[in-house]
């Protein structure tokens, strides 16, 4: 079946999540599928700090602030760890 | 700071430029770049010398997409740059994404702005989560001849590299946060149901609807007005807001500067004796606008677009003792004045204030 316009947006905003978590808060990149729940909570995590760095509400989950921010031009230093 | 603590171990650095971009002159790179240093070297004891043909601590270059250091830029806009920490080799470098519009003004993304922050990695610094630092990681531009280096950057630079070696220590603009209880402001105005509070090169943006007050840089909205904003009104009726700093006036159609602008308060009809305004509002029941300097107060009549005779009147005459005037709006039919942290309720049919509050009060602190 085609995908729906919703899925085809949701795909999208998982993969801007998951990307900006991998450049910027050191998301593992390599996630087991069969480690989906844990995936899910690792990248839970991961926005909370994300959202605690920013100042944003810490709700783990891609709200429209959250997705805002993540989309402003940016310096590709990570906010965590390190980067040598 | 960047994990480990990693800083260069003498003062005297170098730094090369291996390439550059092709949509900015040569001459233009160069001077963002040295001003870039400059606002390192400005509060600190290091100092940086060009070298060419050879290798040095910070080396500069613009990269396209992989460019073998395991972390590709991705195109237009996201990432602009990165830089590494002080170190051998790629340690110290800045790769600036060539695919972005680098420029020396407002359009595109500011080369000197871009570059004072990877520089900043390069010295060891990481990002910093201040608003206003410069090592906030995302961009947000000031004109290179307002930029003053922000106290949270000055903190965390001379915390790795000592003080500078002038006699007066540098200082720098610190981010207003809303709570804090001794927050002043430099002039207020609604704007479409909104209250903006105006402070150095900050506005902090109230909506009645939202509990939250948003804090952005004025030139994200408006890269046209200057930082410092003195005084600033609503005209509803027109949809206009006036901001005013020193001799002149912009005017704000909707959300954009009106074109021609700015123009002198002259125009108005403020005396050449009168050098600035210190705050101002418009009651849109009476069209008439209330313009303060000083211990005085002019009285504008928006209809007949001109200042009403028997002006200026002394401030204490018909407003009472609220001292000079900081900032001032008016709302739902109240004026509230700001001296300093105090805000005083002004009810202008009675003609005596009603009320005194904390300048804070309408952040729900």
């Amino acid at each position: 079946f085609p995908v729906t316009p919703e899925a085809e947006d949701e795909r999208k905003t998982l993969e801007l999540v998951e990307s900006y978590l991998q450049n910027f808060y050191d998301l593992q990149r390599d996630h087991q599928p069969h480690l989906r729940s844990k995936g899910e909570n690792h990248l839970a995590a991961k926005l909370k700090k994300m959202q605690e760095f920013f100042g944003l509400e810490v709700t783990g989950k891609p709200d429209p602030d959250t997705l805002e921010m993540m989309k402003k031009p940016r310096c590709g230093v990570p906010d965590v760890g390190n980067y040598v | 700071f960047t994990t480990g603590n990693p800083k260069w171990k003498r003062n005297q650095l170098t730094y090369r430029i291996l390439n550059y971009t092709p949509k900015m002159t040569k001459d233009d790179v160069d001077q963002a770049i040295q001003k870039a240093l400059s606002v390192w070297a400005n509060v600190t004891p290091l100092t940086f010398q060009k070298v060419e043909d050879k290798d040095a601590d910070i080396v500069i270059s613009f990269a396209y997409r992989d460019h073998q250091d395991n972390s590709p830029f991705d195109g237009p806009n996201g990432q602009l740059a990165h830089a590494f920490q002080p170190g051998e080799g790629i340690g110290g470098d800045v790769h600036l994404d060539e695919e972005e519009e680098w420029t020396k003004d407002g359009r595109g993304y500011n080369l000197f702005i871009v570059l004072a922050h990877e520089l900043g990695h390069s010295l060891g610094l990481s990002h910093s989560n201040d608003p206003g630092a410069l090592m906030y990681p995302t961009y947000s531009y000031t004109a290179p001849s307002e930029f003053l280096l922000p106290q949270d950057d000055i903190d965390g630079i001379q915390a790795i590299y000592g003080q500078s070696n002038t006699a007066v220590q540098p200082t720098g603009p610190i981010t207003p946060r809303a709570c804090d209880p001794n927050l002043t402001f430099d002039a207020i105005t609604t704007l479409r149901g909104e209250i903006i509070f105006f402070k150095g090169r900050y506005m902090l943006r109230k909506h009645p609807a939202r509990t939250e007050t948003e804090l952005n840089f004025i030139s994200l909205f408006w890269p046209k007005l200057p930082s410092g904003i003195q005084a600033a009104y609503e005209n509803v009726e027109r949809d206009e807001v006036l901001l005013f700093k020193e001799d002149k006036y912009w005017v704000l159609r909707g959300y954009d500067i009106a074109p021609g602008y700015p123009k002198p308060i002259y125009r108005l009809g403020f005396p050449k004796t009168v050098r600035r305004v210190n705050a101002a509002y418009s009651d849109e029941a009476t069209g008439k606008t209330y313009f303060f300097v000083a211990d005085r107060y002019w009285r504008y009549d928006e209809k007949k677009r001109s200042m009403d005779h028997g002006y200026p009147r002394k401030i204490v005459s018909d407003f009472g003792k609220i001292g000079r005037v900081d900032a001032v709006f008016i709302k739902d039919g109240y004026v509230y004045f700001f001296h300093g942290t105090t805000q005083f309720q002004f009810d202008p049919r009675a003609k005596q204030v009603v009320g005194q509050m904390k300048s804070i009060s309408w952040f729900n602190c």
